[in-house]
């Protein structure tokens, strides 16, 4: 595991965090839960606690969907390539790419479309980022780069674990192993459009 | 496009099988060796500039498979964990054509994986910083 440079984290005063939708998103509630299953993989085993919120301005995470350029400097380029992106601490912005064909339940392994994305997995993914890890080598690793389309990978991996405790300590509830899920990843393609 | 279910996927619009994805054109590099120019070479360096492999350029990426495409092939492999070759091999290029987080592997010079943690890897040139 590692961190951004400069090993950004939430201060000590800001460990209930709230995370909040672009208003403009207009996102089902069956979408919104999608988040909250991400949220809690990272909940479960840190003391960090993350709850919904309706006033995504003031929210400590902002969550949006968009396409192309939009504003940041980092454009989105459409199906498949980049899925998303998420700031380091204590920015909180979270940026998915909303030309992605985004499954949000039932097995995407078996997705007809060749260009289906699990939006868990991606979601899970990328609030690792918002609270502070960077990028790992780590194949099986949640915060391994790139996942390919019809791929359910959502199990926090030991090298996630071990990277988030050593940012913000355990979870008092937490058994101290990362979950063994033999579905962790499967994929029935290669990512090709 | 949000599929609540996979029942749920509508036969249209599926894109047709000629729309590629943006990083797709990559694969028709497979076997460049150093040294060669292939048309479009420059936009797999500006992939790799986004990914914090190779430091930003005052002028346009050339097309010219250079001493700083390969050095960033070689620490790119080296973060995935495939063989270091420094070409564009099959396995390589499938790697790369990957859907992936946009969020850089190396930011600030610094890298997050694997080629972080061997002192042989150092970076020089002048790295955009973001606010990632």
């Amino acid at each position: 595991y590692a961190f951004f440079p400069g090993r950004p984290f939430w201060p000590a005063n800001r460990r209930d965090l709230t995370y909040g939708f672009l208003p403009a998103n207009e996102l089902s509630d069956e979408v919104k839960a999608v988040f909250t299953r991400a949220f809690e993989k990272w909940s479960a085993v840190t003391p960090l606690t993350f709850t919904q919120t309706d006033s995504f301005f003031s929210a400590d995470i902002k969550i949006a969907f968009y396409s192309g350029d939009h504003g940041d400097g980092e454009p989105f380029d459409g199906v498949l390539g980049t899925l998303a992106h998420a700031f380091s601490p204590t920015n909180g912005r979270f940026h998915l790419d909303a030309a992605e064909n985004w499954v949000v339940s039932g097995d995407v392994t078996t997705s007809s479309l060749s260009s289906a994305v699990d939006l868990e997995s991606v979601a899970v993914h990328e609030i690792g980022h918002l609270l502070g890890l960077g990028h790992s080598s780590v194949e099986d690793a949640i915060m391994f780069p790139t996942i390919s389309s019809r791929t359910r990978k959502v199990e926090l991996a030991n090298d996630d674990i071990d990277g988030i405790q050593s940012l913000y300590g355990s979870n008092p509830n937490f058994n101290g192993s990362a979950t063994t899920s033999t579905t962790q990843e499967r994929e029935t393609s290669d990512g090709e459009a | 496009r949000f599929f609540p279910n996979i029942t749920a996927i509508p036969p249209w619009p599926l894109p047709n099988a000629t729309s590629l994805a943006p990083w797709d054109a990559f694969k028709k590099f497979a076997g460049c060796q150093s040294g060669e120019k292939r048309d479009g070479l420059s936009k797999l360096k500006q992939y790799f500039n986004n990914f914090g492999y190779i430091p930003n350029s005052p002028t346009n990426f050339s097309d010219d498979f250079n001493d700083e495409l390969e050095k960033a092939l070689k620490i790119y492999q080296q973060n995935f964990n495939l063989n270091v070759t420094g070409q564009l091999d099959d396995q390589t290029l499938q790697q790369i054509v990957r859907p992936r987080c946009g969020n850089a592997d190396i930011v600030n010079g610094t890298s997050s994986m694997n080629s972080g943690k061997s002192s042989s890897f150092h970076t020089t040139g002048h790295f955009r910083t973001t606010a990632h």
